[in-house]
């Protein structure tokens, strides 16, 4: 404990590696390697050790200014602080949830914070066709109305087992587990090749530049 | 029509978080 000095410059945000590892998937140095992903986003536009939006959206797509609905939904609830930017115990932590050994559960709740497009605690109708519109706008896919109309209507009388127009956390569950594949996206193989992928040097880093 | 939505949805670009490991 006593060789690694505590006064090192850290971002704002800035969360020790061991606090973060019990309380993610991640092991320690994982969370070590993160912080280095972690500095790379955070300084590609404005260095400031916080990932921004447009940060986010340079690294998810190469263009600062690429929107997409999706995107931003999960920008929105990575930022949980919803200060408009990503701090480094944010990133981890969200991420965590992507992480393959996450527990279901919360990749379940994840997603339905995702749809809940208006945060009131249901995925909606309107919702729901908002997100298919928006998929088939950047996809440049054209289906009639109608179409639209019918396939959000078949999800909803799949999903909307209390038949009240809306979707609750408790159905999103269970149409989960009977659809195990709109969670596919809640898992990033990457997470478990971390270390290989971003080596971390932080111990010998900050000892050298501690002593200089 | 036997197509789920969110399976529609999840072929969204935006869900490719696969960027953010990439070298920068």
């Amino acid at each position: 404990m006593g060789c690694y000095p505590s006064k090192q410059v850290k971002t704002p945000g800035y969360e020790e590696p061991t606090v973060l590892a019990a309380e993610t998937p991640f092991t320690v140095s994982e969370v070590e390697a993160l912080y280095e992903l972690f500095k790379k986003l955070s300084s590609s536009i404005i260095d400031d050790g916080l990932i921004h939006k447009e940060e986010f959206q340079l690294a998810l797509f190469k263009n600062r200014n690429k929107r997409n609905l999706f995107a931003d939904r999960i920008f929105d609830l990575f930022d949980v602080k919803r200060n408009g930017v990503i701090e480094f115990g944010e990133f981890v932590r969200s991420l965590g949830i992507f992480h393959p050994n996450a527990p279901v559960e919360d990749k379940i709740a994840f997603a339905f914070r995702l749809y809940d497009l208006r945060h009131t605690g249901f995925i909606e109708r309107e919702e729901l066709k908002e997100m298919v519109l928006a998929l088939l706008h950047e996809s440049d896919l054209i289906l009639s109305d109608d179409v639209i109309e019918q396939i959000v209507d078949k999800t909803f009388s799949d999903a909307d087992t209390k038949g009240d127009g809306k979707i609750d956390q408790e159905e999103w569950k269970a149409f989960v587990l009977k659809h195990p594949s709109l969670i596919k996206n809640m898992t990033l193989p990457y997470l478990k090749d971390i270390t290989i992928v971003f080596p971390s040097f932080v111990l010998s880093s900050e000892v050298e530049d501690s002593e200089i | 029509c036997n197509l789920n939505a969110f399976d529609i949805i999840s072929f969204s670009s935006g869900f490719d978080l696969s960027g953010l490991f990439e070298e920068k």
